[in-house]
């Protein structure tokens, strides 16, 4: 999880 | 398919297309208004001017922008967030650069050969200082392609989708669910291309894009490796961490 946080936060971002 | 009905299908072209008018990043409107404005010679000098370097992490700053937009569109993808994380980050490291490239061609002019870039139209020749003439060159020329296909924008929408959705990339945990939504996305993009009188030839086409497109994210990855060799410091500390993520 650690190698892809980016990617992790912007898919927990809800989409707006 | 006998467990989709056309409804069916046309309510998943509905969604993917509005999902990717949400996402698009530029529309149409907005492009003429630039007026397609070419950048003038001594512009063009100073990009080739700028060190490798400079330009690298320039384009490298213009590619992540790109790809949030696609991460969005593909949140927005029918059945894409209910695939497990794992394999969320699969598709979107194999294939949203993939989706950029589809993408280009949105913003490229045929006739001048140029694409949009940092405020304005660019040939070829701005990204000299990259030292990839080579990569530069097959991806014009993918754009080109691309662009002879006159995909309207619902059809662009499908087909982005259909590549995100490619249930082939080593890695994935639930390789049948992505498959099935595959499935689903290629169906609702036949539906479509006979819907709007399409010849038959424009999906064959299509599939030898998927096809370019691999060839061109693994040169990028290639050409990445490279500069990385020579100036590790510089991707470490000054390149996008989304884009570091993506491609490192």
């Amino acid at each position: 999880k650690e190698k892809h946080k980016i990617l992790h936060q912007l898919l927990q971002n809800s989409t707006s | 398919s006998p467990t989709t009905s056309m409804a069916e299908l046309d309510h998943l072209v509905q969604v993917i297309s509005k999902s990717h008018l949400e996402t698009c990043q530029y529309l149409r409107e907005e492009l003429q208004q630039m007026s397609w404005q070419n950048f003038l010679q001594d512009e063009v000098e100073s990009y080739q001017s700028k060190p490798r370097e400079v330009m690298w992490q320039l384009c490298a700053v213009k590619i992540t922008e790109a790809i949030q937009y696609v991460v969005e569109f593909a949140k927005r993808i029918d059945g894409f967030m209910d695939l497990c994380q794992n394999d969320q980050i699969v598709l979107l490291k194999a294939g949203s650069l993939e989706v950029v490239f589809v993408r280009m061609c949105r913003v490229f002019d045929s006739q001048n050969n140029t694409v949009y870039f940092d405020g304005k139209f660019a040939g070829p020749e701005v990204f000299k200082a990259l030292g990839c003439d080579d990569l530069i060159t097959s991806v014009f020329d993918f754009a080109k392609s691309m662009c002879s296909l006159h995909l309207s924008e619902d059809e662009l929408a499908l087909f982005s989708a259909f590549i995100l959705l490619s249930a082939d990339r080593t890695w994935l945990q639930e390789k049948l669910q992505v498959e099935k939504l595959q499935q689903k996305t290629q169906l609702a993009l036949q539906h479509l291309l006979q819907k709007n009188q399409r010849e038959d030839g424009v999906l064959n086409k299509l599939r030898f894009k998927v096809s370019a497109l691999r060839s061109l994210c693994s040169r990028h990855t290639e050409k990445l490796s490279a500069f990385r060799a020579v100036y590790p410091d510089i991707v470490r500390t000054h390149f996008p961490p989304l884009y570091k993520e993506l491609f490192g």
